[in-house]
């Protein structure tokens, strides 16, 4: 869980792998 | 097609290298410089906190593997942003190295002691005058780069590094943009799903104002921690921003009328109604700023939380 609230800090350009 | 200092067209990996390469100062990074410790990491690659192999000096090392970027060419958009621009409130630029056989690209930076703002805002309280002197540091850099027509498109606590002595600066300029006018717009959704603006996440045409959305995010997290719906999925906090607009803000009565239409101006939908840095440069709430050395006490508590 902690992973995933670290990475929802991440930039994404163009569109992001949840898109 | 990609958002870069130009308009880039696609360009091939060997380009790409080559660009990089021409950029890069010759010689062998690893011998010039002592790893010390990782400071942190991010989509692009690892941030080391290095010293010269040949001064007493602390750097910051932004290490990339070329191999698992998803837009190199923004790579060179970077390097190119911060070589040109020198600014008091923008992290100094100070070498770069192209690592040929491990395929890693090293971005040399000043070291900023006091980290970065999030761990301010996620450990400690700030005050109004604390959050005015923040924002305005912010705003300044920001208006150095919209007077240049470059969009910063992720502005978050996370690239606002903080001296010891209180300076603030913006780093992370791998995502800028360079629009070729006072007109021209972008249109690829670049940022943060949370800090992003209403006109990037309905995929509309944008310009610089989305830094202005960004910047009254980046004063929600200075009141409550951490940006709206960020207890929520990215795709549906991207919905909420789509359909909600400008976000809640808890507790709002406790706010000052400056700080409350200081952030109206920011958080306003429609972009040719919000404010621009000019504007909020001049805004009554920036006069309620306190002196940059207040924020040290917050920065040594968040280090030792």
């Amino acid at each position: 869980k902690k992973r995933f609230q670290r990475k929802k800090r991440y930039t994404i350009v163009g569109s992001a792998y949840w898109m | 097609v990609t958002d870069g200092m130009a308009k880039k067209k696609n360009l091939t990996d060997d380009e790409i290298h080559a660009g990089l390469q021409r950029l890069a100062s010759p010689g062998d990074a690893s011998s010039k410089y002592q790893i010390q410790k990782k400071l942190g990491s991010g989509a692009s690659g690892n941030v080391c906190m290095a010293k010269p192999v040949d001064a007493d000096a602390v750097v910051a090392i932004k290490m990339m593997d070329l191999n698992n970027q998803p837009k190199k060419e923004l790579l060179i958009t970077e390097i190119e942003v911060m070589k040109d621009y020198k600014h008091p409130n923008i992290v100094n630029f100070l070498d770069c190295y192209y690592l040929s056989e491990k395929q890693e690209l090293w971005v040399v930076m000043e070291y900023l002691d006091g980290g970065a703002l999030t761990d301010v805002v996620t450990e400690t309280i700030m005050n109004e005058g604390q959050i005015a002197a923040v924002s305005r540091e912010c705003l300044q850099a920001l208006d150095y780069l919209h007077e240049k027509h470059c969009i910063h498109r992720d502005i978050k606590s996370d690239n606002v590094l903080l001296g010891m002595n209180g300076t603030v600066k913006l780093t992370d300029f791998g995502f800028c943009a360079q629009l070729s006018g006072d007109s021209a717009k972008r249109q690829t959704m670049v940022g943060t799903p949370y800090w992003m603006a209403p006109e990037v996440v309905s995929r509309k045409h944008y310009g610089k104002k989305v830094d202005i959305w960004s910047m009254g995010i980046m004063i929600i997290e200075m009141l409550e921690g951490e940006p709206p719906y960020l207890n929520e999925t990215p795709l549906k906090a991207i919905y909420r921003i789509a359909t909600k607009g400008k976000p809640d803000i808890k507790n709002a009565e406790k706010l000052s009328p400056e700080l409350k239409d200081f952030l109206d101006r920011c958080l306003e939908v429609e972009v040719e109604k919000r404010a621009d840095t000019q504007e909020l440069l001049q805004h009554k709430f920036l006069t309620k700023a306190r002196p940059l050395t207040t924020l040290r006490p917050l920065i040594v508590a968040a280090k030792q939380a």
